[in-house]
């Protein structure tokens, strides 16, 4: 992990906001 | 197929195409996706660049999961072994500290982590670590020759010469498409089968000729 590159985290971070929300909402 | 590191511009190579902005682009693949008929699991924009040598290269730009709605998350499918979950609940977790700034913890996997990651949601992940030289699996193809590459039906994934459509298949997914644009090329991806749509494509093209 700690070799993701800076220019995916938005990704990433968006990613596992929307997996939190998927779940909250199962 | 692919290549391991992600591209960095090189001074000496030709100027790429200006950055553009990550929310719209993430709005564009938004868009795509809930506004299609078709019932698409994820789509993934490949941003054109060039690597150290000044080769085009195609790495991540930016991704939007939608995941299985139908199926609902409960019962979506996963052929991981219990130790491949762990497996993956423990990235998970890492890459969730990594974000945070903070170190992994009990609160951490109550929310988000131990819910088990499904096959589509890893491959997702996965992606993010790719790259493909120019011509170099599904998306290079598509870009090297300007022309969209539709792979229908878990035999054709299964059976193609690209390490990308073929993970794919084993993660459950049952079409890949790659459409070309003028700084890279949007993928799709669906655990149905989706036949050829030319408004699909011309959807890309609307939402994705940046220079307008």
């Amino acid at each position: 992990p700690s070799a993701v590159p800076q220019a995916r985290k938005a990704s990433l971070a968006r990613f596992l906001e929307k997996r939190k929300e998927r779940m909250m909402n199962a | 197929s692919s290549a391991s590191t992600s591209a960095a511009p090189a001074s000496s190579a030709p100027a790429p195409a200006p950055p553009f902005n990550q929310e719209t682009l993430q709005q564009r693949l938004q868009a795509l996706i809930e506004g299609a008929r078709e019932s698409w699991t994820y789509a993934i924009f490949w941003q054109s660049s060039y690597d150290y040598s000044g080769a085009s290269v195609l790495g991540w730009g930016d991704g939007y999961y939608k995941g299985d709605e139908e199926k609902g998350r409960g019962k979506s499918k996963t052929t991981s072994s219990a130790a491949e979950q762990e497996h993956r609940k423990k990235v998970l977790r890492e890459l969730n500290s990594l974000i945070s700034g903070s170190a992994p913890s009990a609160d951490d996997s109550v929310d988000a982590v131990d819910e088990e990651v499904t096959d589509t949601e890893w491959f997702f992940l996965v992606s993010m670590t790719q790259s493909f030289v120019n011509g170099g699996g599904l998306p290079g193809q598509a870009f090297f020759n300007s022309s969209p590459v539709w792979v229908a039906g878990a035999d054709s994934l299964g059976s193609s010469t690209c390490e990308r459509a073929r993970q794919g298949q084993i993660f459950g997914l049952q079409t890949i498409v790659c459409i070309p644009s003028e700084n890279g090329v949007v993928e799709l991806g669906s655990t149905e089968v989706i036949f050829e749509s030319s408004d699909l494509m011309n959807k890309v093209r609307v939402l994705f000729n940046f220079s307008n």
